[in-house]
This record gives structure tokens, sequence and C-alpha cells, in this order.
């Protein structure tokens, strides 16, 4: 309606806004949730 | 995986979601499940199992995965009822847990959250005896001009107007809640249906086959389908039950939707006081 | 569901709740430099359309608005994404109220194809966690029942007070001026607008003008006097809609 979108510029920006996120999940839980493994240890000690 | 806390002790738990991205994104399921528990987990009630975090990750080219961290409960009501030793649960612990599952039940509804899927392996239970509602993939929010699927509940606590698609509502748990009650004093399920119709004939079989009047009329199952049966004593298929208990399991395993206990008035049943 | 009318502690639950799904502030000029109001008129229009021509559920289309207004007030954002947002949020309503979701596919042909479904799916995973993935959004129509229920109007007055606010409630929710509205005020204006634009009827003479103020805002715990205005607002954008569509 407004203007045809650039698309890399909307892919970058999905990317940009995904990885803020990923990276905020990781510290907090000190857990690499795309890989599915536990991180160095932190706050949360994982067990299988 | 699961954790524990170093600070609180507390322990949480993982579920992960994995998406084609071929399809239509978020499967339902995993989108209302989440909203629900997001919505209900400001009042951080006890005996609903707590969501503690959503941790989306970057698509690759195939998939997408979402995991839900929860808190972690030790068994669910399958497993806990499998480990009492003979002759089965004392009845005041039969209570307790009646009485928190109704609590938990009350609050959804008063939410107006419909589960749709209560059974034993979604009800979780603590080392402490604490239960918690749990697994609200099939869950709703009620309103009242809305289609409703038609096939909810896992089979054997499937209640009636379910099995028969008419119109179903808040009613649907109450009778789940009856079967799981029923299945506390025997440790084995009440109704064990493998059909429908076997699962109607089967409830017909204890609490006898409902009158003409009482039969929904937009059904595609005539009740000519059925032999007429009279109700047999409760007592039969629930030798262990007390006179209260059985009065407030009757309640529950009533046919007709609108006559049956609500959540909140069983809570004040006198099973509860006995 | 007699257990869910008829019980007070519902109404409470949803007064409670409702607060913490409304935008965190009005975001023209602040949040949003690029998008103006009548943009986000125009792609609300284009929801709504799609919402009718789809027969969706009357929820779908105030909960994306919801959506797209807490998105709005959060994310700093590009005109000409607006529409592809507009998509991602009906498709996300559509996922947690209706029987049958809309699919990705058709929402973008409803935006003749100027997206992808890969931009909406990669969307959805963006717009579900900025909103927390707080989507059991409290909106107006959740009210009203529980209003209706009320109020001493024959049922077939009721279903056509119910179908008038209905209707209100989907223009308000056109109209950026309603977004930082609690949606109980919203909806006790919609019943209030409702039952002035019907003929009073020999029934209920006296439950009209001020004492029918006083019984809805006492329904809700609503200010009388903001519950005025709120139903002259909302009788304003209808006469104006009105106007609009006589004059298309």
């Amino acid at each position: 309606l407004f203007g045809s979108g650039d698309r890399e510029e909307l892919a970058r920006e999905v990317e940009d806004q995904m990885r803020d996120m990923e990276k905020a999940s990781k510290e907090k839980w000190n857990y690499d949730f795309a890989k599915n493994e536990p991180l160095a240890p932190g706050n949360y000690e994982w067990q299988e | 995986y699961k954790a524990r806390d170093r600070d609180s002790g507390q322990f949480v738990a993982l579920k992960s979601v994995r998406v084609q991205t071929n399809q239509d994104g978020l499967p339902l399921s995993t989108v209302r499940e989440v909203a629900l528990l997001k919505r209900l987990e400001q009042f951080d009630h006890p005996n609903i199992v707590r969501l503690m975090d959503v941790c989306a990750t970057l698509r690759t080219d195939q998939e997408t995965k979402v995991t839900l961290v929860f808190e972690h409960v030790d068994q669910d009501l399958r497993t806990y009822l499998e480990k009492v030793p003979a002759p089965g649960l004392p009845i005041q612990q039969i209570r307790d847990l009646m009485q928190q599952l109704l609590c938990g039940l009350t609050f959804l509804h008063s939410n107006r959250v419909l589960h749709r899927d209560l059974k034993p392996e979604n009800i979780l239970v603590t080392s402490r005896g604490q239960v918690k509602l749990a697994d609200f993939g099939l869950a709703r929010i009620y309103s009242c001009h809305m289609v409703l699927t038609p096939v909810v509940v896992t089979l054997w606590y499937r209640s009636p107007e379910v099995l028969l698609q008419t119109t179903y509502a808040t009613p649907v748990d109450i009778w789940s809640t009856g079967c799981i009650f029923a299945e506390m004093f025997r440790r084995k399920p009440l109704f064990c249906g493998e059909s429908e119709v076997d699962q109607l004939g089967k409830i017909f079989a204890v609490i006898g086959l409902p009158s003409e009047e009482e039969w929904p009329n937009d059904v595609t199952l005539s009740r000519q389908n059925f032999s007429p049966q009279n109700p047999q004593p409760i007592t039969d298929c629930v030798p262990e039950i007390s006179e209260k208990g059985a009065e407030l399991l009757l309640e529950m395993l009533t046919f007709d939707p609108l006559k049956r206990i609500s959540a909140l008035n069983a809570l004040d049943h006198p099973f509860f006081t006995e | 569901d007699p257990n869910i009318y008829c019980d007070e502690r519902v109404l409470q639950s949803l007064l409670t709740v409702e607060d913490r799904y409304v935008p965190q502030g009005p975001y023209f000029k602040r949040v949003q430099k690029d998008i103006q109001p009548f943009m986000r008129r125009m792609v609300a229009t284009w929801m709504l359309e799609v919402c009718e021509e789809e027969k969706c559920e009357e929820d779908i289309f105030p909960l994306a608005m919801n959506y797209l207004d807490r998105f709005l007030a959060a994310v700093p954002t590009r005109k000409c994404f607006l529409q592809l947002l507009g998509a991602v949020c009906l498709f996300l309503a559509s996922k947690l109220k209706a029987c049958q979701s809309l699919s990705a596919r058709k929402l973008c042909m409803y935006t003749d194809n100027s997206i992808t479904s890969q931009q909406l799916l990669e969307w959805e995973l963006v717009v579900l966690s900025k909103l927390k993935w707080n989507l059991a959004a409290i909106t107006p129509l959740d009210f009203i029942e529980h209003i209706l229920h009320k109020l001493p109007f024959p049922e077939d007055r009721q279903t056509l007070i119910r179908k008038h606010a209905q209707t209100f409630i989907a223009l308000c929710a056109t109209d950026h001026s309603f977004t930082m509205y609690p949606p109980s005020m919203i909806a006790t204006g919609c019943v209030g607008a409702a039952v002035c634009g019907l003929q009073p009827n020999q029934s209920n003479q006296n439950l009209w003008g001020d004492n029918l103020m006083e019984l809805l805002a006492k329904i809700t715990h609503t200010e009388v006097d903001c519950l005025k205005s709120c139903q002259e607002q909302i009788e304003q954008l209808l006469t104006s809609s009105l106007k609009e569509s006589q004059q298309q």
C-alpha cells in the first residue's frame, strides 16, 4: 500500500531482530537454543 | 534438558517445537499454548504449570525452532498412581489431589479457558504432592460465538457432548475430572472405549441411557443406537469410594452438561469436608 | 455457558487483565516517523475487508489491530512494511481464535502478492517475539456478553444491540484515536451507542439517557463522564464514516 519495501533490507531487519532476541535468551539461560546444548557454566546447571 | 537454578534451587525443563517452514508457520497448538500460559502467568496460580520463557531461534532454510522453558515437575498423575502400592491412595490424599485439581480448573474457567485435554498425563504432581495442570496445546479461550473443533480430549476422558459432537464448553473439563477422580480410587481408567460409539456405550452402561428428552437434538448418533440400560451403582465400578465421594462423582458424570456440577461448586461439595 | 457468563469473577478477571494488553503509548510522531494515521486507517480497512471476505470470527480483526498497535508502539517500522505487518497480525490472530486459520498463501494473495509467504513466516516470529508471545489479548468483544447479561432487554432486542455493538467495535478498531482506551470502555461505549441508536421502545423508556449511562458505567467500573465522551466519540466516528461511505 505504501511503496514496495526493499527485500534485502527486510531480510536484514528480520535477522537483526531475531539475533538480538536469541542472544538475550542465550545469556539468560546459558543455553544455546539453536544448537540445543548447554553453554559454559552459568546461572543454570543443565543435565540431559 | 532440565536445569537447576543455582540461586533459587528451582528446576526448569525445555519443550522444543520444530516447524517445517514450508507450512503455515508455527502450529496453532504452540501459538495457543503459549498465549494462554502467558495470559495466566501473571496470576501465578499454584495449580497451573508455569511457563518461564519462550525462545525462538532464527530460521534455517527448512525449519524453525521454538523452545518453551517450563518449571520442571518430577512426574505426572499417571506415573504417580502407578507407583501407589495396594490397596491404593488413602482417601485423604485423593481429597487433597482433587481439591487442587478443581482449584486449578476453577481458575482456568474463571479466565474463560477450556483445557479440553485433561487426563492423568497432563496433570503434574510435584514431590511435595502439589498438583499442576499442564499441556495447554488443545486449550481454548471461550467466547460464546465460536466454532469449535469437534474432536477434543483423549477418548477415555471425553464427555458425551463431545462424543456426540454437539456444542460444548467448560463442562467437558468437569467430565474428564470425574473420570480422573474415579481413576484415583481404581488406579485404572474408568471408561476404556475403543471408538466413539464404544466409549458412549461404556458410559451408558454405568450412568444409564439418558432419557429421550435429555438426548441432544442436533446430533447424528440417535438414541436408538444404544440399548436401554439403567444406571448401575457407581460403587460397583469404584468400590473404594466414600458415600460423599460417590455423590460428587455422579454430579461430575452427569450426562446433561448444563446440569453437570461446575468446578466452583464442586469445591464446595461435602466430600471435601467429609 | 452459564459457568462463564453468570460468574462475576470472570468479568473481574477480564477487567484485571485488560490493561496489560493496551499499547504502551501513542506512537505517531514518537516511535513511528514514517507512518501516519491515514496509513494505519488504510491498512486497518484492508484487514477488515479480508476478515469480511473470509467470514472470520468477529474477534479476529480487533485482536489483529491490538497486535499491530502494540508492535508499532514498540518497534519503528518503515511504511512500506506496514501491510506486511498487518498481514502477520491477521495470521496470528486467526491462529489464536479461528477454527480454520487463514493460510499464508491466501494472505499474500490479498496483498496482491506484494509480500511472499517466506517474509510472512519470518515476520511471524519477529512479531511474536516483540509482543513477548502475549497474544491472548482482551478485546472489547470479550465484554459484550457480560454487559448485555446485565441489561434488562428482551432477547430479540439484545440480538440487535449485540450486532450493532460488534459493528461499532470493528469501526473503533479502524480509528487510531481509540488505541489507548481500555477495551471495557470501548465495549461499554459501543453498547451505549447501540442502545441509543435504536429507538426506545415502551418497555424500557426508563432505561435511557443518564440512567443507562449510570448502569453501563457501573458494570465495567468506568467513570460516567469518560463513558459519555467515549460514546460521543463513537457516534461522531459513526456519523463521519457513514457520510464517507455515502460519498463513495
